[in-house]
């Protein structure tokens, strides 16, 4: 997807 | 059971408005605090967070949590019949497998009831941290619904770089090139806090979707902050927020 990040690489549950 | 009352339908529909672009069905989470709504859009790249404290509502009750998932698109036809200036209460029982919208005329002389299917929807919930974004800006939501529109003329990529002299928004492509600089205006239109300047560079189509959120908030606030998700948040006066998240592009 547009060479953007998955936002759960940044908020990914513990 | 579940009853909230809001005096206008208006703020309501702004509300689905600011959500349907990005979300087809979501799930609102009912508290005794209040309406909390999370869910990504399906790409997983950009998030929205709603938060309305039950102080928003006229009235409130919400004895035992609970979850109701919505298809937005069903609900924006139900608000489609109600009047901006209709006062509207939803009601929901508990384990209940439908949810009732009533719209009362300002003069009470016309009440309609509709009820609409609740589903049931797997939310794939992220934890969010508290974070300190180094870049905070304040502007007019409306003066950032322009910039994100007139960026997208010139390209789908949208840098946004801050620093104590401003914050600027560029983009560039086969038409040419445009940059937008916003210094702080001593009328406070404009605020800018920076500890460390930051440069991002984001998917314009996700921030245009963001300011349909435009029509709730006078000011919206932008947070950067290094190889973290943008956040651009609407108040909802004093009672909550919507808030979208925004994965920066990745560096290739």
């Amino acid at each position: 997807e547009d060479l953007q990040q998955e936002l759960s690489n940044y908020y990914a549950m513990p | 059971m579940f009853e909230a009352r809001l005096a206008s339908t208006l703020t309501l529909k702004r509300i689905v408005d600011a959500l349907r672009e990005i979300l087809n069905q979501s799930t609102l989470d009912c508290s005794d605090t209040g309406i909390q709504m999370q869910a990504m859009d399906n790409s997983h790249v950009s998030l929205v967070s709603l938060c309305l404290r039950k102080e928003y509502f006229e009235k409130y009750k919400c004895n035992r949590n609970i979850s109701l998932g919505l298809d937005l698109k069903s609900l924006t036809k139900v608000l489609k019949c109600a009047n901006g200036d209709d006062a509207v209460t939803i009601k929901a029982a508990d384990k209940a497998d439908k949810v009732e919208l009533s719209f009362e005329s300002a003069g009470k002389e016309r009440t309609a009831d509709y009820e609409l299917r609740l589903l049931n929807l797997d939310q794939e919930h992220l934890a969010i941290p508290e974070t300190e974004y180094n870049c905070v800006v304040h502007m007019p939501a409306t003066e950032f619904a322009r910039i994100c529109r007139d960026m997208a003329t010139f390209s789908e990529s949208v840098v946004i770089a801050c620093s104590k002299e401003g914050i600027k928004f560029s983009a560039s492509g086969e038409m040419g090139a445009a940059n937008i600089k916003l210094s702080e205006t001593t009328k406070g239109e404009v605020s800018i806090q920076v500890d460390e300047p930051v440069a991002l560079s984001f998917a314009g189509r996700y921030l245009s979707t963001f300011t349909r959120a435009t029509p709730l908030a006078e000011k919206v606030k932008i947070g950067l902050a290094p190889d973290v998700p943008l956040l651009v948040e609407y108040p909802i006066e004093d009672y909550g927020y919507i808030r979208y998240y925004l994965a920066p592009k990745v560096d290739d």
